[in-house]
């Protein structure tokens, strides 16, 4: 439907995504470490905006995933706050970021 | 007000109390830590409480936390997610509890 046609649009249009709220600690630990990484990325404040929770609804269709933050790099589906770690802590998140262009 | 001795009346009377919402990672970790521990601990969910937003602005008001999860140990205000790891870090957790008579 719509929200996820939308969602779709903005994963294939940006290196890197965050979908987030802006109340959320673990969503403030995901964009802390990027923005550490010098990584530009687009968020999404699921919680500003006005079909915000449809954007939830498509987004757990289509990945799997109902929470947040839900991060995309080079189009392909990251995972959440511990998902974004793992990959940090193995050494592959610089790596992803660099070639999805985002560094 | 109402909800400012409510919280009062929960805090003195349970050795530990969680002020926490049901669908936070950052209040998920703390109680998943005091369940580790041993520690019999009472969970107040705010976004489960019809008066849970005049509860959070009652403790903001008390404590100057405006934010979950929010953390007493006996009788004690200890503080966040952030705070609770540091004194389990610093080993001040477990004697905090035992003090308390949580464990
Ligand atoms: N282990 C997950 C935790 C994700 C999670 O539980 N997120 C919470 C917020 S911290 C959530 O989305 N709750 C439901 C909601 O906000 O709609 C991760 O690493 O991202
Ligand atoms: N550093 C704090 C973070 C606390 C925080 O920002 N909590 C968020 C949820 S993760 C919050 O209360 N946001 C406002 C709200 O939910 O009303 C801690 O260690 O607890
Ligand atoms: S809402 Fe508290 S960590 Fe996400």
């Amino acid at each position: 439907e719509m929200a996820l046609s939308k969602v779709k649009e903005i994963v294939s249009s940006h290196p890197v995504v965050v979908f987030s709220k802006t109340y959320c600690s673990y969503c403030k630990k995901v964009k802390q470490l990027l923005s550490q990484l010098g990584a530009s990325y687009k968020v999404i404040e699921l919680d500003e905006e006005s079909d915000g929770s449809e954007m939830q609804s498509a987004l757990a269709q289509w990945t799997g995933q109902s929470t947040v933050p839900n991060v995309f790099i080079g189009g392909k589906h990251i995972g959440g706050c511990d998902a974004v770690m793992e990959k940090h802590q193995q050494g592959k998140l610089l790596p992803l970021l660099t070639e999805a262009g985002a560094i």
